[in-house]
């Protein structure tokens, strides 16, 4: 393992611990979008459909466990908890699951390495991954206040997979017929839609005021 | 195995 694809999953980490660490302890989902956490959680659960099937090391299984885990239970805090539920802006999150989850389906089947069921949930998981943010973002732009977890939450996600990215080139160059195409492009696409949100992000770090998203 | 190297990442 290299160090981008280290670094990157450890941002990765940090992001879902955020999340969890401001549910969990402020009991508020305030600006958290449920669309774009079931998009994970779902993302997930057809990724690593192999996970009791093939081993691939410890640190492989547990992570793998780590996503799932905390997807699922960021779902049931906003849907179920009696607390949390009640900060949900849901009059706000309107976006539509089957708007991104169809076209991912159809593309999935078209687009794939081989056409077995895992390897279409696997294609499936990846271009669902790359546009899962998208509620999350609409989200912040309508929310007027983002909070400074929030904001960091969908920060900590973008390096993920900016660090993801550097990883696939340091691997490319060091690893023989290392070529994944469908995951760089999902890869790169997700990256870009980022691209927007770090721009004003740092241009309110570099100005020390409050971050907001024009409408 | 690519499938190996591909199935590495999470």
């Amino acid at each position: 393992m290299n160090i981008f694809r280290l670094a990157g999953d450890m941002t990765h980490l940090a992001s879902v611990l955020v999340l969890l660490l401001k549910i969990h302890t402020i009991k508020s989902c305030a600006g958290v979008s449920l669309k774009t956490q079931e998009l994970y959680a779902l993302v997930f659960a057809t990724r690593y459909l192999d996970i009791f099937t093939d081993f691939i090391s410890l640190y492989n299984t547990v992570m793998k466990l780590i996503f799932l885990g905390s997807s699922f239970s960021i779902v049931w805090y906003i849907r179920r908890h009696k607390i949390v539920r009640r900060s949900y802006d849901k009059d706000q999150d309107t976006f539509r699951h089957y708007f991104l989850v169809l076209p991912c389906l159809l593309l999935a089947l078209v687009i794939h390495e081989k056409f077995t069921f895992r390897e279409v949930m696997w294609a499936f998981s990846l271009y669902l991954e790359a546009v899962a943010i998208l509620p999350q973002l609409v989200l912040l732009q309508r929310t007027r206040n983002i909070d400074n977890l929030t904001g960091q939450y969908v920060f900590l996600l973008g390096a993920y997979r900016a660090l993801y990215i550097l990883n696939w080139i340091y691997r490319y160059f060091t690893e023989p017929h290392f070529v994944h195409w469908i995951t760089w492009i999902a890869g790169l696409v997700q990256t870009l839609l980022y691209a927007d949100f770090f721009y004003y992000y740092f241009e309110s770090w570099k100005n020390n005021v409050k971050l907001q998203l024009p409408a | 195995d690519s499938n190996i190297d591909k199935k590495d990442e999470l």
